[in-house]
């Protein structure tokens, strides 16, 4: 039985690829096969593996997507056991305008997953900040969405929007798509903007608010600079730490 | 005279609206003539000036853009003197599929801007965080464009996109389109991180990027939740001192 979570909030900068990366990088640790899928055209959780975009011109998600690749031909392993990758680029940009006049173009994602998902525990997709064509692929590919939230006071305007687009997709392309979690990012416990930001979210979503939340910790923020998850970069962190324990809530929990 | 700046990076929260909202006030506190529009669905600029948008459901930026209102009748003043503001709407999130098959797609807010532009010394563009339709256009509108960067290594890596994007709209849509300057936001003087990346900046951009940074300041996080620009929040953090500073230096060189 495998799990497909989507990270998504049409905020930018949130932190959707910083858990998307680590979160996948525990999971592999934790003896997971686990598979990574990048549906941001701006690569980021492709380069936060270690894999350079210009390496993967030729075979990316967007060749799955369009159909011109098996998404099982554009996958790759990383530096990590158990932890595959399927790499986005800077290409992806064109999908969402070819896209928009293919029949069934919500289920194109969900289409290419299906041939491979069985031989993974958890699929994890990076979502770009928008609920533009890719996030609406990726939702409709997805079993549930981890909506991470900055601890800041404009990440919490978007949320009505991205919760009435979970909506839409329930009802019309995918039945079964769960809130997996809320989970809160970048916070310090220092700053009372912080601290006034999380009550409001778990007034807001109660027991959906994971109990791991992620503190600000500049190691996480160097680690891509390195091509590596935090478990690689520095394993005694407060955000490797802070991930290996999200990781162990979704394992109990799913 | 007049000069149409836009505030774009496809990056996601790298302070495009922190920096419009903060610009345009401290221009406006300059006494200069100045109109803030919001270009993002996500409507954080017109939040942080302190305008619901619940409020403008009826006549915001989606409505000019499309033909449907002058840009004028949705021009509102705000609580500062001579900073008007056009607010945005989560129905904006529609015009970029609306457009896709006008003519002269990119060029719809050009038009709008035409009408009202000689009004103003300043027009601020705040734009989403995509290269779609709502940022295109508003690179076709600007005179020039203004790019922030936060310090850390994933807002290096969408640079060359956004760069290329640039240049194609100067070669197709708007000759006259300069890149107004490169600004560092949210800089942590005591973080090896951030000054990598500052020196990283400096050294591709050389002069064009503004001897004012940004420095990470929480009060400019709160202002927003408070509906005002730091001018009016807090005017002797470093977060408005910042913001001044960028404000002369625009008002000097342009
Ligand atoms: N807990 C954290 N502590 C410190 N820095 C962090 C943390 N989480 C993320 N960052 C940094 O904050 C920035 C934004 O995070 P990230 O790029 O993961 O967000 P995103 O939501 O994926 O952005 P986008 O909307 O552009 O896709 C990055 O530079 C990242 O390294
Ligand atoms: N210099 C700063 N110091 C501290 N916090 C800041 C600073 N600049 C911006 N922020 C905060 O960082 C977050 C991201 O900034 P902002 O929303 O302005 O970025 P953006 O590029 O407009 O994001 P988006 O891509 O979603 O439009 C916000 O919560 C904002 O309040
Ligand atoms: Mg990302
Ligand atoms: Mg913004």
């Amino acid at each position: 039985q495998h799990a497909i979570i989507a990270v998504a909030n049409q905020k930018g900068g949130v932190g959707k690829t910083t858990t998307a990366v680590n979160l996948a990088a525990c999971l592999a640790v934790a003896e997971k096969r686990t598979l990574l899928v990048d549906m941001d055209p701006q690569a980021n959780a492709t380069s936060g593996c270690g894999v350079e975009a210009a390496d993967v011109e030729e075979g990316n998600v967007y060749h799955a997507l369009l159909g011109h690749a098996q998404l099982a031909d554009v996958i790759q392993t990383t530096q990590i056991p158990h932890l595959s990758l399927a790499p986005s680029h800077i290409n992806l940009a064109g999908a969402e305008v070819e896209m928009v006049n293919l029949i069934a173009r919500e289920q194109k994602l969900q289409t290419c997953l299906a041939q491979v998902a069985d031989d993974y525990d958890y699929v994890i997709l990076d979502c770009p900040p928008s609920l533009g064509l890719l996030t609406l692929n990726s939702l409709t590919a997805a079993d549930s969405v981890l909506i991470p939230i900055q601890c800041e006071y404009y990440a919490l305007e978007g949320l009505g929007k991205l919760l009435n687009t979970i909506r839409l997709i329930q009802r019309h392309l995918n039945k079964q798509l769960q809130i997996a979690g809320v989970l809160l990012t970048m916070f310090d416990q220092r700053l009372n903007l912080s601290r006034q930001v999380a009550d409001e979210v778990r007034s807001y979503f109660g027991g959906k608010v994971y109990k791991t939340s992620i503190s600000r910790n500049v190691r996480l923020a160097e680690a891509p600079g390195h091509g590596q998850p935090i478990v690689l970069y520095d394993i005694v962190s407060p955000g490797a730490q802070n991930y290996m324990s999200l990781a162990g809530e979704i394992i109990q929990h799913g």
